[in-house]
């Protein structure tokens, strides 16, 4: 199971469409402070399942569509989306490809998609069980967090291995 | 659900034990189960860097406490290897050292794992296969360019560059 | 007791905007008090990176935060100056343009102020009078060498070198 | 009013003497992950009258006392020493140097000095009220810390600018 590409538009500072190809190995994001890099991580960290606003860094969801610079006006709706290589068919699902898509709008709606076909939030987190992408805490640490692996509560440390069981 | 906890608690212990010693070339770590019901009790964490008497865990230092955060992950890794794992800048505390040890244990993993990896350390960068860059020449908007590795400065926007 | 604070609260502000502006080179920023009793009121900081939208402080950047935290505390110093300052790696987070301009920010306040800097950055080090590096060439036991800024290795033991 | 040096031993990993000597504008400390550049700042804190085992990363105040290694027994006592440039007779001594020196021993004893001379903590804490040195919380920023002056709560952050009323 491999993760082939995300895509997104309107998620936070990337007002227009990004693509970005994943490696087989390791693929690394570079650029200055303030320029997008923990956005990307926070837009996977959505399209994955995360629905606290506030694990987003923002005060309200709204707070993850793009909101406009000294130039641009702000955008309606954030959409990522992430493709799933599914060639040798771990997934119930007959294609090669399994693309899982989310949007939200201003107005507060929500849609998701498998495959560009509508679906609810728990058809995706069905699927995702199946290839164990996100579900756990221990597969993406945030900036800053790195060391709360060790420092974090003996009880703290004993969920991440009960994770792995 | 106990004994499928001890075994995995067991399985993460013998590899940690090992991961630390990797990433601190010497040393020694181990996890234990604190006192009381195994089904309930937390997890302490030892861990001596080589040379050094073993001490509480808070008078690591920061560098220290990264790098055995990081060989505790990867020791999870090693029994539950997650398909895709993204690190944001894991490696900022660390020196030279230890980054390039960081990246070298990072690449053996790389056959049941996919690393999105977010750096500011060029030795990071050099263990990647594809590497991007973002960057915001227009004030607030970010976009994605081609990185060369010798410079890791932007230039074009493009696909995804492999380093040289 | 309420007048004092209030002054100083209005000359920590106007210091805060231009400290900002200076690390930022560009943006805006500003501290208000919270609703209420002026003498138990909390304070709100409003910070703006330059081309960006006003958003909450909490979507700011890593580096982003830091920079603006120390422009905070050079705002402070401005307003009164401690005759000491250590900073331990508070530059970890910043990249390289970032902390030029933190490194050359921090000689101004040298009229008033000594610091004391800990840094894995060399551009950082490179605005300083004295360099001294600290090694564990026997494992556990910390000793201070001389350091030659182009390498920033260590070699034979000495007191303060100052950078070439 | 200038911090001429620091000296210490037995202070956590500092088993042998270090002098370290300030200059008037930045002094910078290097080196590699674990070789005690945080435990000459919390060194400094410490001569400065920080009281709790805990803010100097500690559980009990004895692990500020070199606790030996793989070759070297562990000391008994933890000693640091700093020495402020007098000679513009800023501080009510008139000694043109003037030393306050803390000592922490195995047994759970302190003992206090100022110019070699033993005294009272109160009688440093006051010598260096007349200083401003280390009075306030925003002249010491720990590892790490830099982010939570501006993260902290709106009372926090008043706390900071009280400190400098
Ligand atoms: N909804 C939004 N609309 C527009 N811009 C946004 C939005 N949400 C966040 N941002 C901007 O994104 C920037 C932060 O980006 P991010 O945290 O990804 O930076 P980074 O590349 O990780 O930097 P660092 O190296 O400092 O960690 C902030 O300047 C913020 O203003
Ligand atoms: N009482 C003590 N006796 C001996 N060694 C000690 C004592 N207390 C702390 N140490 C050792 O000091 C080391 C930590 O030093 P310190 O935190 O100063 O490192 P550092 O140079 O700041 O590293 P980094 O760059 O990772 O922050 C630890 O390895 C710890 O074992
Ligand atoms: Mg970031
Ligand atoms: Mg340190």
């Amino acid at each position: 199971m491999r993760l082939s590409h995300l895509e997104m538009i309107g998620f936070k500072s990337f007002s227009t469409r990004l693509k970005v190809k994943f490696s087989d190995g390791i693929t690394a994001v570079v650029g200055p402070n303030g320029c997008g890099k923990s956005n990307i991580v926070d837009a996977i960290r959505w399209a994955l399942g995360e629905h606290r606003a506030t694990s987003l860094r923002g005060d309200r969801m709204e707070d993850i569509i793009f909101n406009g610079t000294a130039a641009r006006k702000p955008l309606g709706m954030a959409e990522v989306s992430l493709t799933i290589d599914n060639s040798e068919q771990m997934l119930p699902v007959e294609y090669s490809e399994v693309t899982i898509t989310r949007r939200y709008f201003r107005s507060g709606a929500s849609e998701y998609q498998i495959n560009k076909v509508p679906c609810r939030l728990k058809d995706i987190t069905n699927l995702l069980l199946d290839t164990g992408m996100g579900a756990h805490a221990y597969s993406i640490i945030e900036q800053g967090m790195v060391e709360s692996v060790v420092n974090g509560s003996p009880l703290e440390r004993r969920q991440l291995i009960e994770e792995a069981a | 659900a106990r004994s499928r906890f001890m075994t995995t608690f067991e399985e993460v212990r013998t590899n940690f034990m090992t991961t630390f010693q990797t990433l601190f070339e010497g040393g020694e770590a181990d996890l234990m189960l604190e006192e009381g019901d195994p089904l309930e009790a937390g997890i302490e964490i030892m861990a001596r860097p080589g040379g050094k008497r073993l001490q509480s865990l808070a008078l690591l230092s920061g560098g220290e406490t990264a790098l055995t955060a990081i060989a505790l992950l990867f020791a999870i890794y090693l029994v539950k290897p997650s398909p895709f794992c993204v690190f944001d800048e894991v490696d900022a505390p660390l020196d030279d050292a230890n980054v390039r040890r960081f990246a070298g244990a990072l690449r053996q993993f790389t056959s049941d794992t996919q690393f999105l990896v977010v750096t500011h350390n060029k030795r990071t960068m050099e263990a990647a296969d594809y590497l991007y860059g973002i960057t915001m020449e227009e004030p607030g908007l970010s976009k994605m360019v081609s990185v060369r590795l010798e410079d890791a400065e932007s230039d074009a926007e493009s696909d995804a560059l492999e380093p040289a």
